[in-house]
């Protein structure tokens, strides 16, 4: 996850 | 009806007005196209019925492993009127000619006869967003969380097709299957062009993206 970080943020935050 | 509502309108290219043409300029145009539909494609994954319920890990990987797919069945979808050019946008047509240029010739070819095909089948916007969602909910990710819970996420989509197909043309059995049967082509297609743009990104050192580069990467 730490790798693909911009994918795991716009998941997460929804933004 | 879910899918139809999530459904964005297209985006437009948006080439820099101050830079002269160049194939490196369509080159950059297209990259940049191809970022904001990703950031739609996103948004949208997590319209789709289901799709928010899965684990975070398990979104994730369906997503690196299926968004190309469900980026070029777009392309696709607005080349059906066109008979030898791909439109990636309204404004972003490339011929056979322009896409060897540029470096795109193993995407240009697969992806008319993929038109072609779907045409032939006058398919519909409906089928199509069905089958956009399968791609994503299909995308053989190697590593899942809850395989049991992507196994349900894609039975619901794959029983909206079939109730789709059944209560709009009852009397063609085989339709879901051919829908199904184009699935392969896209896949291999996808990997073909996250390829041929990780190719020119790393040796023509075409600027892409940071998201666009690390699911490039996922990808690959």
């Amino acid at each position: 996850q730490e790798k693909h970080k911009i994918l795991h943020k716009l998941l997460q935050n929804g933004n | 009806s879910q899918l139809l509502v999530c459904e964005t309108t297209p985006l437009l290219a948006d080439p820099d007005p101050t830079t002269p043409d160049s194939d490196l300029k369509t080159l950059v145009t297209l990259c940049d196209l191809l970022n904001r539909e990703l950031l739609l494609l996103i948004g949208w994954a997590k319209n789709i019925p289901g799709f928010s319920s899965l684990s975070l890990p398990d979104q994730m990987a369906l997503l690196q492993s299926g968004w190309m797919e469900a980026l070029l069945l777009l392309v696709v979808w607005r080349s059906r009127g066109l008979d030898e050019d791909l439109e990636f946008a309204e404004n972003l047509r490339l011929s056979e000619v322009q896409s060897r240029s540029l470096g795109l010739e193993e995407l240009h070819t697969p992806l008319r006869r993929l038109t072609h095909t779907l045409r032939e089948m006058n398919i519909n916007l409906e089928e199509l967003l069905l089958l956009k969602a399968l791609a994503l909910a299909n995308s053989d990710a190697e590593v899942l969380d809850c395989s049991r819970a992507v196994q349900t996420f894609q039975e619901t989509l794959h029983e909206a097709l079939q109730d789709l197909e059944s209560s709009t043309r009852p009397s063609d059995s085989h339709r879901v299957g051919r829908l199904l049967m184009t699935l392969p082509l896209l896949r291999q297609t996808a990997l073909a062009a996250a390829r041929c743009f990780r190719r020119l990104h790393t040796e023509s050192r075409v600027p892409m993206n940071t998201l666009f580069l690390e699911m490039l990467d996922a990808k690959i």
